[in-house]
């Protein structure tokens, strides 16, 4: 009985996911291999596809009031902004997964303050990885694809942005979860009992605690010939915190050299005092 | 509270678009 709840969990956990998150892992993974019978995506590599990959992809956040004093902005800063406007949207869409966390919504709103603030880059990252291949990653919901030597040709410190992203992505990527593993890996990441500042740490712990029994036995059922994948899985988590860490001292650092560069306030709060 | 009032707001409403 006690399993046949850890996957109810688990099913509901996916649920969640599917209805919180625009593209999953599967979609991503059928337009990176050319599977989905829909058109390819727009290949950005150089300023010149830049250019006309934006004729052709739709970015949501065009249509958000006070866009358009950025069309004048350094290529960088605007490449910027719209990294930044997903990140947003990415937020909003793990807020909406975590309140649907069974016991999420119970917990002291301050407490679940805290764990959003120190949770969402570590799942932003994790979901990530899902649009990534080696060579690139997936932009504006699948339609463009922009390439890992591109960015890297960035000026400085642009260029230095997603590297640790990719370098991440491609060894989680070697683990070969699927969507219904990832639901189950963010909810552990999100219910961390030792962020700094959570005022009533034990319910936390206990709904972690349930979590990573929900983990263990998924990724038995689900990956039965990699035992020990949820070891593996958990030393991921320190490798996030890390990257987390490195991502939030290089925004620190545009905050305070690039004048022309606004950090959206959402973004501001989060990073406000992180680490 | 204060400090990290839209990841309040995020938290207590739903599905509320982001302004700016």
């Amino acid at each position: 009985p006690e399993c046949a709840d850890l996957r109810a969990l688990a099913k509901h956990l996916y649920d969640s996911y599917l209805k919180s998150f625009s593209l999953t892992k599967a979609k991503a993974r059928a337009i990176l291999t050319g599977k989905t019978g829909e058109k390819a995506p727009f290949v950005i590599y150089d300023m010149n596809s830049l250019m006309t990959g934006q004729q052709f992809v739709s970015y949501k956040q065009n249509s958000v009031p006070g866009q358009g004093q950025e069309q004048n902005k350094e290529v960088e800063i605007q490449l910027f902004q719209r990294c930044q406007f997903r990140s947003v949207e990415a937020v909003r869409e793990i807020t909406e997964f975590a309140k649907s966390i069974p016991g999420f919504i119970g917990l002291d709103l301050n407490d679940q303050v805290t764990l959003l603030k120190y949770g969402v880059h570590e799942v932003i990252f994790s979901t990530l990885a899902s649009l990534m291949n080696k060579d690139g990653v997936l932009i504006s919901d699948g339609q463009g694809f922009m390439t890992r030597e591109f960015l890297k040709s960035l000026r400085k410190p642009f260029c230095e942005l997603m590297e640790p992203k990719f370098e991440f992505s491609v060894k989680f990527n070697s683990l070969e979860l699927d969507d219904s593993d990832l639901a189950v890996f963010i909810a552990v990441i999100i219910l961390s009992g030792d962020r700094p500042g959570l005022v009533n740490v034990k319910p936390i712990e206990d709904l972690q605690d349930n979590m990573l029994q929900a983990l263990e036995l998924q990724l038995k059922m689900n990956h039965p010939d990699a035992p020990h994948l949820f070891a593996k899985l958990l030393q991921k988590m320190t490798d996030l915190r890390q990257i987390v860490t490195e991502h939030v001292q290089l925004l620190q650092l545009l905050k305070k050299t690039e004048l022309e560069m606004n950090i959206h306030p959402l973004l501001q709060e989060i990073m406000k005092d992180l680490y | 509270k204060e400090k990290h009032k839209i990841l309040h707001r995020l938290l207590q409403n739903s599905s509320s678009p982001v302004d700016l």
